[in-house]
């Protein structure tokens, strides 16, 4: 338990006036070491722990407080100030608001795609309109399609052959036409480093009045969750982030590097496999778990 | 990680980095470092590229595979196909079945994946594409019926090589991978010493819940391979060297894209060096 550590070291700084450096230190290797175990990335590890210390350094010892305690307080406080509080994703726009889903391959872009309208159309009273746009991997197609038939949700008829882009741009046009007020875009898994691929993503915002480009990250993802997030924040306009697999044992340290590095909130958690798996992003209960 | 020694703490912090940017993992990292600085020739050689030649030696040594005696394949030699959701399982079994019909196999495909969207539909595209059989039932159906019937087939029809393809589990669903170890069993009673592989696919973006998964996975099923796939995004997928390390289950091959040919044996040598780089 990380806040046993923290009470071993610093236990004997009761009744002392400052948390010294040296034992600011100690705790602080333990923190990262913990921290690193979880999967979050090391920078970010590092430049988080620079900032506990900062905070930490000449902060008096409460009479009231033992100083293990004041730490804990400390690092939480900051903790959650990067994780921030549960957001919820804004759709207040003029119908039909578009989201745009993207992310790594197999990171659960299709199935949070028919979550997401499922959540809406259910729980928002909403009219969703589910569009296949990753015309590449083999039955994608027809596992959005099955999916959207389950949940009775009307879909685009994407075929194999066409281009993702103006499925897109015709799918909006349709959703107006037919009165739907929400279009949930689905695309290829790709990588950062694929320069077409975000080229044609960047090519669907541009064509495609685009509201939410939220980033769907597996919340088992190593230390490359930074790159990652960076490099899709940085090219798209990417305004928040869905976390998938959240119910498998991962400490999910993804959560904090994505979020430290793209100040992008986490509106949603995906919970499992079926389509009802979904329900929003806790930060809290996220940072606790990251901690151990 | 202590301060006790000849190496220059600096080089250290910058060798930790490298191990731990590349999912090498707290403990794999700590435990090479501690042997590098035990080591006396590593001391009196401070310089960076060096001390990482050491370091590429070390993890070679756990990633060298023991010379294993080739057993030749069973006719037909069943393969099994597991891992957690979303890791490149179809996709590789599709690759694979590529690179043996190659070789001249037949193949038959098992869609034993009943439970997601569209599961049984890739898998076919993948049969279609590299000239191999794929057997499938009603959505839904028991995939370890699947499995039998499909293994059964494949003795039947005289198949080179069957190709088990699983659904997508948590490794933390006790239900799920009880269903796995059925599956198993029932592939057994359809043909005696089947499965003759297991391999457990990895992806190079996770992180160290990667190791979690092939722990449970090889208590549950006796893994007999490793396949490490998405190795051409910017993951190095150095957790494969703690899993190597902790439970002896060789990596075999590696995916390196999306594309059909995108498959290679893995080359320990190659794979440290892309580690260090
Ligand atoms: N356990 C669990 N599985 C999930 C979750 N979300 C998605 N999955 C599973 O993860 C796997 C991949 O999901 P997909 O929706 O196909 O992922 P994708 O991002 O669309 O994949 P590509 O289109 O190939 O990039 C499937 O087996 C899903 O059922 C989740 O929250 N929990
Ligand atoms: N870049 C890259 N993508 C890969 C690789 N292997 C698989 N993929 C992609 O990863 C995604 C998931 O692949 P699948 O084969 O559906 O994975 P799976 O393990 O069968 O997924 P589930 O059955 O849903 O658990 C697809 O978009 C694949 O094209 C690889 O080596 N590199
Ligand atoms: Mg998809
Ligand atoms: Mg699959």
């Amino acid at each position: 338990q990380l806040s046993d550590k923290f009470h071993d070291i610093l236990d004997h700084l009761k009744g002392r006036g400052k948390l010294t450096e040296d034992h600011i230190e100690q705790t602080l290797r333990q923190v990262r070491l913990n921290l690193l175990e979880a999967d979050v990335n090391f920078k970010v590890v590092k430049e988080f722990c620079e900032q506990v210390k900062a905070k930490a350094m000449g902060s008096e010892v409460h009479q009231s407080l033992s100083p293990d305690k004041q730490f804990i307080k400390i690092f939480h406080q900051q903790l959650t100030d990067i994780m921030g509080v549960p957001q919820e994703i804004s759709l207040q726009h003029k119908p039909p608001v578009v989201i745009l889903l993207c992310g790594l391959q197999g990171s659960g872009k299709t199935t949070t795609a028919a979550k997401l309208a499922r959540y809406f159309k259910e729980e928002k009273k909403r009219f969703p309109y589910l569009v296949p746009a990753d015309v590449y991997r083999p039955a994608a197609i027809e596992q959005l399609k099955t999916l959207a038939t389950r949940i009775d949700v009307p879909y685009y008829d994407t075929h194999p052959k066409d281009n993702p882009v103006k499925v897109c741009k015709k799918a909006v046009a349709i959703a107006e036409d037919r009165g739907y007020d929400l279009v949930i875009l689905d695309t290829a898994g790709r990588l950062q480093i694929d320069k077409e691929m975000m080229k044609e993503l960047g090519k669907i915002q541009s064509k495609v009045k685009v509201h939410q480009s939220l980033l769907v990250v597996d919340a088992m993802t190593g230390q490359e969750a930074v790159n990652v997030a960076k490099s899709f924040h940085d090219l798209l306009n990417i305004g928040g982030v869905v976390l998938t697999k959240m119910d498998g044992d991962a400490r999910g340290g993804a959560a904090l590097s994505v979020k430290y590095i793209t100040g992008c909130p986490i509106y949603f958690a995906g919970i499992g496999e079926k389509v009802e798996d979904l329900e929003p992003f806790y930060p809290d209960r996220v940072a606790s778990r990251i901690l151990g | 990680l202590a301060k006790d020694n000849e190496i220059n703490e600096a080089v250290l912090s910058e060798l930790e980095e490298i191990l731990i940017g590349a999912d090498m993992g707290v403990g794999t990292t700590q435990k090479l470092l501690r042997a590098l600085k035990a080591d006396v020739q590593a001391q009196n050689h401070g310089e960076i590229d060096l001390l990482k030649e050491y370091l590429g030696e070390e993890i070679y040594k756990i990633l060298r595979a023991p010379s294993e005696d080739f057993e030749p394949p069973h006719r037909p030699h069943v393969m099994m196909i597991v891992g957690v959701n979303g890791v490149g399982k179809t996709t590789t079994i599709g690759k694979l079945s590529h690179r043996l019909r190659q070789e001249g196999n037949k193949v038959l495909l098992a869609a034993a994946d009943t439970f997601r969207a569209g599961a049984v539909d890739q898998l076919k595209v993948w049969g279609d594409r590299v000239g191999a059989t794929t057997l499938s039932q009603q959505d839904g159906s028991d995939p370890a019926a699947v499995a039998f019937d499909a293994v059964r087939a494949g003795m039947a029809r005289g198949m080179d090589r069957v190709l088990i393809d699983t659904a997508g589990r948590l490794h933390t669903k006790v239900n799920l991978m009880e269903e796995l170890k059925k599956v198993k069993r029932v592939i057994d009673k359809a043909c005696p010493g089947a499965p003759h592989e297991v391999w457990l696919v990895i992806d190079a973006t996770q992180g160290q819940n990667a190791l979690q998964q092939a722990r449970m996975f090889h208590g549950a099923l006796n893994l007999t391979g490793i396949i490490l796939t998405k190795l051409d995004s910017t993951a190095k997928g150095g957790v494969a060297v703690g899993i190597t390390d902790e439970l002896s289950v060789p990596i075999t091959f590696i995916g390196v894209g999306e594309k059909i040919e995108d498959l290679r044996p893995f080359a320990s040598r190659e794979f440290v060096d892309a580690l260090l780089a």
